[in-house]
């Protein structure tokens, strides 16, 4: 199936919380989401990869409007013995961009090369989170409007041809 | 908004690689997709976290067809010096759950509930990654079955409330 790209969506509204050295043990991450769900806090993205390591640990990040982040970190910050995580990381400086479209999964191409456009931007990819539908990229917030020019230039999408998407 | 909750997919087609200990530095991630690309192999999932330690190295993991799976190792290991990372690792016992439904971001709760379900029956979420529409967990193969009841029976779906939704 050819992929269908139909645009780019960006934001800068989010800022990200990342949990370092979570125990990689059941309830966990139940525990977090239900203290940030708990006080009332919107999540957007969550992206946890596995404890790669000898330690049983890893690190979960997740995305939250700017005005509530100050509330998830002191509603985490408050848990740290009970979670047992090593340290709380935030960033306000956060700028996510999607490639919005359909059939990505079998044209692994399309990832590629938005990788590679931001690459040759020199724009680094803090963060990777896919479906189907949309690959998403996080990077600063001071390189997004570089990272969504280029992106639209290397799929031919013209500069507004940005998609009201949601997936 | 409400949340929909459409229902749950789960798939053990897949197997995972993991490039541990990558250098976080622009480019990167294009030379690993490109070389998967380069040789037809497609990709579902990718997640990247942060590099949060001192060593400004993360890791990579994405999901590709078992059959796939070893070609995909040994185009990579073959880039071990070119890409500088310090491990690869591969588990074909992979379980992908998807919650599919709408409105889950203005809805953290519904992701509580999701890993709370699990959590309550002892199983391990070895990798998260959402969008507005899907959350998906990675567990291990041999949990999925029991991860996919667990989560029917959390949200009132009935057992067969299957949804065939890309996202
Ligand atoms: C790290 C966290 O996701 C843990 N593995 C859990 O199941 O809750
Ligand atoms: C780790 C990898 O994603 C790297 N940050 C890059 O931009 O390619």
């Amino acid at each position: 199936e050819d992929p269908i790209i139909a645009g780019v969506a960006h934001d800068r509204s989010e800022g990200k919380i990342t949990i370092v050295g979570i125990p990689d043990s059941p309830g966990r991450a139940a525990a977090v989401f239900k203290a940030i769900a708990g006080v009332g806090i919107n999540v957007d993205m969550i992206v946890q990869n596995v404890s790669a390591g000898t330690e049983k640990k890893t690190d979960i990040s997740f995305t939250v409007p700017k005005e509530d982040a100050g509330r998830g970190v002191e509603v985490l910050k408050a848990m740290q013995d009970e979670l047992g995580f090593e340290q709380l990381q935030y960033d306000d400086q956060v700028g996510k961009l999607s490639l919005v479209g359909s059939g990505m999964r079998s044209n692994p191409g399309v990832s590629a090369t938005l990788f590679q456009s931001l690459a040759d931007a020199g724009i680094n990819i803090e963060m990777i989170s896919t479906s189907e539908i949309r690959v998403s990229v996080v990077t600063s917030d001071d390189e997004l409007d570089e990272a969504v020019r280029v992106v639209h230039s290397a799929f031919g999408l013209d500069a507004d041809g940005e998609a009201v998407v949601y997936g």
